[in-house]
């Protein structure tokens, strides 16, 4: 059956439509992925992507991807980016601009921040079901954590502990303070 | 790697490297010894003290441990799993007042919580981790607790080179005791005439943003935000808990039966469960 699964295999998906976003959120963007589950070719090659937005100074939320190595391109706009390694040195702490390409390894933490306009790309990522982890959020792993682990942790009252697991509602993508305060004064 | 497996001699190995922190102690076997390359392997040894805490850190490749002694409880966080581990409803939460200071003691009323699913340990266990999934261990039982656990760093999973990676979420896991206070055994310098280029690296993720990022991706003052990077912190990656940890988790058969006839017992026993085993 040769014939059945790769000569007649869907190989297209438009991941570009803000309609057929994953994760929406109107204040701070959008992001889609495409994955084996989506288009099932790619658990042949054991790739998948991504593509987000974030809207001006909105936040994507330092997260890590769990199973595959991510490169990035951004496609327009600038922004920031801070990527970390194991030993919690900033491996990258700078701009990024439309026609960059930042590789972030299997694992390292990344943030990314839309500067004055916003900020797009498309990350391609070498798992074909790559899965991310987040440190802040509604699914964050800070947030699966029993409050009296993150008090002691980080030595901060229970109430507190509590406060930061669950400041952030949003999954991913953060409408930033700065962003609320200048839209505020407009 | 080509060549790796070319062995002549084997030798029984000790621990290489050697990290104290305030509540315990790992100890590193040497991965670029020939034997753990040619197994793309690597191994370490965790020692808890009681009521000490494994700070919640991932690591590149996926791996087993095993409970050589003691009991504890240990959590897995994994991406998109929501906090099934809750205690009382809202609306439980009205009706409080007296009756719940009776019930939950000197704690006045009950801490309310969610998280993940939390699991205990006791000697003899194997648990498996997979790759880039943060865990966290806490020692709840009244004598060490000491796990052994090997990595796989040849497994297809991880995507980086064959050294192992530890990525902590809290503290500062480098600076427990001076320096981490590594041994480096003559082993390390016969094979590489340096010591510490097979030792294990590990730090706080969160050092790495920017102080000002985080308090506003946290909705937090800057204060908080550097107590998640583990500024000014000296207890390594293994910490000593004050109070014995409120980590919500469901009763032994046995307690349930007594729950179920009414025995209740205050919260915060043995381990932050509920009820006493």
């Amino acid at each position: 059956g040769l014939e059945e699964t790769v000569c007649s295999a869907r190989v297209k998906e438009n991941i570009d439509r803000p309609s057929r976003a994953d994760v929406y959120n109107p204040e701070a963007g959008r992001y889609s992925t495409v994955n084996c589950f989506t288009l099932p070719i790619l658990r042949f090659l054991g790739l998948s992507a991504g593509k987000g937005v974030l809207h001006e100074n909105a936040i994507m939320a330092p997260h890590w991807y769990t199973n595959a190595h991510s490169i990035v391109y951004f496609t327009r706009g600038e922004g920031r980016a801070q990527v970390v390694n194991h030993r919690g040195e900033a491996v990258f702490d700078g701009d990024v601009n439309e026609g960059q390409v930042l590789v972030v390894p299997h694992n390292f933490a990344v943030v990314k921040r839309a500067a004055g306009r916003r900020l797009e790309w498309v990350e391609f990522n070498t798992n074909h079901d790559a899965m991310i982890n987040t440190l802040a959020g509604r699914t964050s792993a800070l947030r699966g954590l029993p409050a009296d682990v993150v008090a002691a942790a980080y030595q901060i009252p229970r109430e507190e502990a509590q406060r930061l697991k669950s400041s952030r509602r949003e999954t991913f993508l953060f409408q930033s303070d700065a962003g609320e305060r200048s839209r505020r004064i407009a | 790697q080509q060549g790796e497996c070319r062995i002549d001699r084997i030798e029984t190995r000790e621990p290489t490297y050697r990290f104290e922190a305030e509540g315990g102690v790992t100890e590193f076997w040497d991965h670029n010894e020939q034997e753990f390359r040619c197994a793309g392997v690597s191994f370490h040894r965790h020692t808890l003290r009681r009521n000490s805490l494994l700070l919640p850190y991932y690591t590149t490749a996926p791996s087993l441990v095993y409970v050589l002694q003691g009991r504890g409880t240990f959590g897995h966080l994994v991406p998109g799993c929501p906090e099934t581990y809750e205690s009382e409803s809202g609306s439980e939460r009205e009706g409080g007042g007296e009756q719940e200071r009776e019930r939950y003691g000197e704690m006045g009323r009950r801490f309310r919580d969610r998280h993940q699913k939390v699991g205990q340990l006791r000697k003899g266990d194997i648990v498996a981790s997979p790759a880039g999934i943060a865990r966290w261990v806490y020692n709840d039982g009244d004598e060490e607790l000491v796990l052994v656990a090997l990595e796989e760093t040849s497994n297809r999973a991880n995507q980086l080179d064959e050294n192992p990676r530890s990525f902590y979420l809290a503290g500062n896991p480098r600076s427990g005791g001076e320096g981490g206070q590594q041994r480096q055994r003559e082993s390390a310098f016969r094979h590489h005439g340096q010591g510490g280029r097979g030792q294990p690296e590990f730090g706080n993720v969160f050092r790495g943003f920017d102080a000002q990022w985080l308090s506003e991706i946290f909705q937090v003052d800057e204060e908080t935000a550097r107590k998640l990077q583990g500024e000014d912190e000296n207890r390594g990656h293994i910490i000593t808990v004050e109070r014995s940890l409120q980590v919500l988790s469901p009763p032994h058969r046995g307690e349930e039966e007594r729950y179920r006839r009414g025995e209740r017992r205050q919260y915060g026993g043995r381990g932050g469960s509920s009820w006493g085993n």
